[in-house]
């Protein structure tokens, strides 16, 4: 595993996020769910707490965009680019977001929410790319059951030393 | 059966393609680091487990066809 530069961690334990928009590849609420299930990845195993607000500014702000979506990082179309975030800081720090042009699923091997919301919110949280094929944080997008998906122990390694354990 | 050919010199297409993968995802920090093309495809080998060659070979551009994150794999 690798840490981002500088190596940028929060200094709190509880994040907000906040679901600015949506993809209409899959129902809102399984969107959220994967958003849920995704930053519980890392909740599971380090003492980070995550909670969803409405109305003002989250720490996390997840959108899905096209193309140029005011970042300065432009999408590319179906393929290519799924997503990219935002390490750990003020602003647009912590934040993800997702290709509206990629074809999104919840259930099948289109490419997978869950997976890549995963990754990103390792970005979000500090992690860089790891080049251990295998780890969520290999860049390369790669299906798995997310049903039984179990984080490899390389990105447990990196976020746990950021952030510690969770404690039992 | 007639072998199936690469071109020897890349045509301008693949270098641009190359290139615009190299810049986004391995990109060179340091102005003075003049680095070749085939020196950021051997980078790129290195960080994927490929074969280190330096050269556009199969496995190489498979990898940069990939779906995958947009963040760059080396930062400084």
């Amino acid at each position: 595993y690798q840490t981002l530069p500088g190596t940028p961690k929060w200094k709190k334990t509880h994040l907000t996020y906040k679901i600015l928009s949506y993809t209409s590849d899959i129902p809102r609420k399984n969107v959220d769910d994967a958003i849920k299930r995704a930053l519980m990845v890392w909740s599971d195993v380090t003492p980070l707490q995550f909670r969803r607000v409405y109305g003002r500014q989250a720490d996390i702000e997840i959108r899905f965009a096209r193309r140029e979506h005011g970042d300065g990082a432009p999408f590319d179309g179906k393929g290519g680019t799924l997503a990219h975030a935002f390490g750990p800081g003020e602003g647009i720090g912590g934040d993800a977001h997702f290709d509206n042009d990629e074809k999104w699923s919840d259930v099948n091997k289109d490419v997978n929410l869950f997976l890549v919301a995963a990754h990103e919110f390792g970005h979000s949280l500090g992690l860089d790319h790891s080049n251990v094929r295998g780890a969520l944080m290999y860049p390369i997008y790669s299906y798995r059951n997310p049903e039984t998906f179990k984080l490899p122990a390389d990105d447990r390694q990196g976020i746990q030393k950021l952030y510690g354990k969770k404690s039992s | 059966f007639p072998a199936q050919l690469r071109p020897e010199s890349w045509s301008s297409i693949d270098l641009e393609k190359v290139k615009g993968y190299l810049d986004k995802f391995f990109p060179v920090f340091s102005k003075t680091q003049n680095l070749s093309i085939e020196e950021r495809i051997k980078e790129m080998q290195k960080f994927f487990h490929l074969t280190v060659t330096g050269k556009l070979d199969t496995e190489t551009e498979e990898i940069m066809k990939l779906p995958r994150c947009g963040m760059p794999d080396i930062s400084e």
